[in-house]
């Protein structure tokens, strides 16, 4: 059984894929099995669904500004639009001939290709929602590029208030994506992460302020600016490192095969 | 959210398919 790396996924999935490996065996355990029974009402359900779906992905792709999902969602609608097709055959074949083999065969090719195209389409939409969170991030890192550059307390002030609602916002988005994820190892990661950064980020904030004051008193910066540095660097690590867990996944698309 | 529910009917779909299918050759296991 294939792991889900979030909850939605595996909510969604999760029911039929034991119902495909439960066909699957009942169909090589009963080679010369009984009639089938008419499908035609039950495939008739899944071709609706599956052209509901084609709409709602096609406007989804129109609306998407993120040129991945535009390019790879397609693929999928078009696996599960091919699915729908072999379900219809299938059941087409029944009518004339309820034991025919031809039939149940692809009635098992069908319903594995819409949970494969399913998955797929779940996956895309999914790696589109993470690269979002990456760009909440990506620009939290921006703001980590100028704090060398910041050298009045004005500017501080001004950084201060577009930092701290970057910072929210990808702390908020951040959590609720650990809550979504299956891996405990991964959610444990994020949840660290997430707790470094908040506690990073005041210490930040400090050592701006008394490089600015020393700055300002024509002290010695450089003590203040290592320190600021260190902070800045610990930011961009744990940044860094909240990337690299979204991005991380247990899921497997070969593992339907 | 809306393409998550249109995923979620198809798999609905498609498993009350399987359990319509399912249900002659348990009969005979």
């Amino acid at each position: 059984m294939p792991v889900f790396h979030t909850k939605t996924i595996e909510s969604i999935l999760e029911p039929v894929a034991f119902q495909v490996s439960r066909l699957v065996i009942l169909h090589e355990e009963a080679e010369d099995g009984n009639a089938m029974p008419d499908l035609s009402k039950p495939v008739e359900a899944v071709s609706w669904a599956v052209e509901n779906l084609t709409k709602v992905g096609k406007e989804t792709i129109n609306k998407s500004d993120d040129q991945i999902l535009r390019a790879d969602m397609p693929n999928s609608l078009q696996r599960v639009d091919r699915a729908a097709r072999l379900l219809e055959e299938a059941a087409y074949m029944l009518k004339s001939d309820p034991y025919s083999q031809q039939a149940r065969q692809l009635l098992i090719e069908g319903s594995r290709g819409i949970l494969q195209g399913t998955s797929s389409l779940l996956l895309c939409f999914d790696e589109s929602e993470v690269r979002k969170l990456i760009k909440s991030c990506q620009k939290v890192l921006a703001y980590m590029q100028v704090v060398e550059v910041i050298e009045r307390m004005e500017d501080l002030v001004t950084f201060v208030k577009d930092l701290t609602p970057a910072l929210t916002k990808v702390s908020r988005d951040v959590n609720l994506r650990q809550r979504e994820l299956t891996h405990q190892a991964h959610r444990e990661l994020l949840l660290r992460c997430l707790e470094n950064l908040k506690q990073e980020a005041p210490g930040l904030i400090s050592s701006m302020k008394t490089y600015i004051q020393l700055l300002n008193s024509k002290s010695s910066t450089q003590h203040a600016a290592e320190n600021r540095n260190y902070h800045t660097g610990r930011m961009v690590h744990e940044l860094n490192e909240i990337i690299r867990v979204l991005q991380l996944t247990t899921y497997d698309d070969d593992e339907w095969d | 959210e809306i393409i998550l529910d249109a995923a979620k009917s198809i798999i609905e779909a498609t498993a009350a398919l399987l359990r319509a299918a399912s249900a002659s050759q348990r009969e005979l296991m």
